[in-house]
């Protein structure tokens, strides 16, 4: 179903989301749980973002009916593990191949996913400072390194 | 119809919104 332009912040975390359901269900969970929680909060009155709404609500409810024995989804202290050192461990590898000097689309893509992750950490309550300034760089990064072979400069 | 129209989309809010609470508690 098409994403009504109201709810276009939460695309990116719906489409991370897809990417992950088969290689990492528990994290396509949170995803769309965090775009659920979040797109809730962005307009769940008119009728096309209620129509989306209810049929990402079915769809969670489906997922959690699939995973609900996994420790992940039937404990938040697990889930919120889970996701963050997912978020972290492709934080990581995209911060060592930025010290490397290896900039490529996927260095960009993993610092890129790490931000959205981390915004989905906010499911689980208020980010730590670290995880804040996390988000804040690997956001950042993406954007800069991004542009920079856009226009050829090599990235600092 | 502006009345019902309203009545409707608060009853689905708050559908969705029991749903989520629900979802969220049997975490």
């Amino acid at each position: 179903m098409a994403l009504p332009a109201q709810l276009r912040s939460i695309q990116h975390h719906l489409r991370t989301a897809q990417e992950h359901e088969n290689r990492d269900p528990v994290v396509a969970y949170y995803c769309r749980l965090y775009a659920m929680q979040t797109g809730m909060k962005l307009d769940s009155k008119t009728p096309e973002c209620r129509k989306f709404l209810v049929k990402l609500m079915d769809q969670l409810e489906s997922m959690k009916q699939e995973l609900g024995d996994n420790d992940s989804i039937s404990q938040e202290v697990v889930g919120n593990a889970h996701i963050e050192n997912y978020a972290l461990k492709m934080f990581l590898y995209a911060d060592n191949e930025d010290r490397a000097g290896r900039f490529h689309k996927n260095m960009i893509k993993s610092f890129y996913t790490a931000s959205l992750l981390l915004d989905v950490l906010s499911v689980f309550g208020e980010l730590s400072e670290e995880n804040i300034q996390h988000r804040k760089y690997a956001r950042w990064k993406a954007t800069y390194v991004h542009n920079c072979l856009k226009t050829g400069e090599t990235p600092v | 119809t502006g009345s019902v129209g309203t009545s409707v989309a608060s009853a689905e809010q708050d559908e969705l919104s029991s749903r989520l609470a629900k979802l969220r508690d049997q975490m």
